[in-house]
């Protein structure tokens, strides 16, 4: 949107468009919108660029209501890593591996995708590359065998995180679901406290089903915050928007890419730049 | 879903008779929100919604008793012809055929690839898998533990240029009797024009008889940049709709078809390798208007 702009018809239906194209939904784009109408006719502002400042703003702040840090306090820290199909878990497990051993902390991980193709496989080469642990079992094994071995060793050998991968499931599979709320019961059964993060990974191609997702994983495991993934491509991933409104579900990290150094802590202000770039 | 929100439309219409320009306007208001909500992307929306209103303003919904459930209708229809319509067929030539799958990352180009050869094996063809991804960690390993899960030979050449890969299994289904080519491709971004331009030397060297873009049916606004940009780099004969298991509304496939023109041929509906179904464009239709 150029500045200068006169606040005419066309300036909010356009406003509109680029929420919509972005993925922020329709009726939240266009509740955003209206209030900002309002609040730009109170404060009397007549060009767009003091507008497009006030939605910036707006933004800003209802992401700046939670808390977007990862919390390594407690040692273990534990960090189950669950999300859809696809959306990029465990490439996003080998990302934190690499950021936290250069922050030289010790970690370890957790094969719990015991079920997908050569899903062990892929998280062991990560592990190779970045340099840490991995705790795995059989392809076919009980993932919560896997996770009770894990936090044992977690304990044993002193590691100040583990971060666990489970399987891709598509939140209206209701075993599959019960099933990671299962995991989830061992973890706080094994640590109290823990997990000190349920991170929920969503892909920034995904449309409005993401508000699903985030809404069933939070039934079910209850989520601490969001990775988002493939912010390097043309999406927008606008949905973060909804899901912290109604959520109450923050963004703490995002993914711009494949290799173990495209991990990027969330930064509000850089996403609205980058939603109305 | 759609009917209940048009039938509000047109409740205060009971007695007053005759539909104005005003009470089409809001029937197609409610059509636009409905289909943004699915995910539709917005300039499809639209096109389409400007078609609809076309037919809305016609005699069928004007003289109708419930111009509501007319409208319905229309869109109902409008949006299976525009989805469906092309034969939704594997066309497959000279032997061996060569079936490309291509997309974004983690779409599910892999497991319907597996998928695809699981198909032909049971229809009585001798498929090939290839393994062209030498970039994702054990993404060989993953199409080798799937071709042997349905007993269909992998072809892998680990870490060599995928071109080559891909020329080398020509030689290799010709020698050893298989007479359709699957390459499985890494996920790419289509705005990352040295992959792109990978895909495009695998097709100038081996001209694919398919060339399937595989989309994720939650996929959001994205689509039509997606599905647009592979079109126009490869010209793909079809797209593959995958995770169709979920609850997405799946609004993606009307973006998809309506900028590239392609037939979706496939939907995935599940991980097991036995999960691909034909695409029925009235289903679809019916799905994404809730
Ligand atoms: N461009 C890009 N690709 C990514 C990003 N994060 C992950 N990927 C890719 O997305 C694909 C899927 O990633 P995975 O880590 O296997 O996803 P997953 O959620 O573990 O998948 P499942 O275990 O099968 O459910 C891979 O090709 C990754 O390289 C990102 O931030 N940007
Ligand atoms: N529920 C469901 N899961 C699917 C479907 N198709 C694929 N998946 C899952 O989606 C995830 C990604 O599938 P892949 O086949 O690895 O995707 P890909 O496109 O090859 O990924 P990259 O090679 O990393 O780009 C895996 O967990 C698959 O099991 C489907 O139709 N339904
Ligand atoms: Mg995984
Ligand atoms: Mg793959």
């Amino acid at each position: 949107i150029k500045s200068n702009r006169k606040l005419d018809d066309d300036f909010w239906e356009e406003l509109e468009e680029i929420l919509i194209y972005a993925d922020v939904g329709v009726n939240t784009s266009l509740n955003l919108v209206s209030n900002i109408q309002k609040k730009a006719k109170k404060q009397k502002l007549y060009d767009s660029s003091e507008v497009m400042d006030l939605i910036k703003e707006e933004v800003t702040n209802l992401f700046n209501n939670y808390d977007n840090s990862i919390n390594l306090t407690s040692s273990p820290t534990i960090i189950l890593v669950v999300g859809v199909n696809g959306a990029g878990k465990t490439t996003s497990i080998a990302k934190m591996a690499h950021r936290y051993k250069k922050e030289n902390k010790k970690v370890i991980l957790a094969a719990g995708d015991t079920f997908r193709a050569a899903a062990i496989d892929q998280l062991q080469v990560w592990a190779s590359r970045v340099g840490v642990e991995l705790i795995k079992h059989q392809e076919g094994s009980d993932p919560g065998a896997v996770v009770f071995d894990a936090i044992s060793a977690a304990k044993a050998r002193k590691a100040d995180i583990l971060i666990i991968d489970t399987a891709g499931r598509l939140q209206n599979k209701t075993n599959l679901m019960k099933e990671i709320g299962k995991v989830r019961n061992i973890i706080e059964r094994e640590l109290p406290g823990a997990p000190h993060e349920v991170l929920l990974v969503v892909d920034a191609t995904t449309g409005q089903n993401a508000i699903s997702q985030a809404r069933i994983f939070k039934e079910a495991t209850s989520v601490s915050g969001i990775i988002l993934t493939k912010l390097d491509g043309t999406a927008k991933g606008g949905i973060v928007l909804a899901v912290a409104e109604e959520l109450e579900i923050p963004v703490k990290l995002i993914g711009i890419g494949e290799g173990m150094e495209d991990l990027r802590d969330f930064s509000p202000t850089d996403f609205i730049e980058a939603l109305f770039g | 879903g759609l009917s209940d929100r048009l039938q509000d439309v047109f409740r205060k219409l009971k007695g007053k008779g005759k539909i104005t320009e005003d009470d089409v306007k809001s029937a197609m208001r409610e059509v636009r929100l409905a289909l943004l909500e699915a995910d539709v992307n917005f300039k499809v929306v639209k096109d389409f919604t400007s078609k609809v209103r076309e037919r809305a303003v016609g005699q069928e919904v004007l003289t109708s008793l419930t111009p509501g459930q007319q409208i319905v209708k229309i869109v109902h229809d409008e949006m299976t012809d525009l989805m469906g319509g092309s034969e939704s067929k594997l066309v497959l030539g000279k032997s061996p055929a060569v079936i490309m799958a291509v997309g974004l990352q983690g779409a599910g180009k892999t497991t319907s690839a597996a998928k695809l050869a699981n198909n032909l094996l049971k229809q009585g063809r001798r498929p090939l898998l290839v393994a062209c991804d030498i970039y994702r960690p054990a993404a060989i390993k993953q199409l080798q533990v799937l071709g042997e899960q349905i007993n269909v030979p992998v072809f892998a050449m680990g870490q060599n240029k995928p071109l080559d890969i891909a020329k080398a299994s020509v030689e290799f289904a010709k020698s050893n009797n298989r007479d359709i080519i699957i390459i499985d491709t890494a996920g790419r971004l289509h705005i990352d024009e040295e992959l792109m331009d990978e895909l495009k030397d695998i097709k100038s060297a081996l001209n694919p008889d398919e060339i399937l873009l595989v989309v994720d049916a939650m996929t959001g606004q994205d689509a039509v940049n997606i599905a647009e940009a592979f079109n126009v780099d490869l010209g793909l004969t079809g797209l593959i709709l995958t995770k169709l298991d979920g609850d997405s509304r799946g609004g993606a496939a009307l973006s998809a078809k309506a900028v590239t023109g392609c037939p979706i041929k496939f939907v995935g509906m599940g991980e097991k390798l036995d999960a691909l179904e034909v695409f029925h464009p009235d289903r679809m239709a019916s799905r994404i208007l809730g």
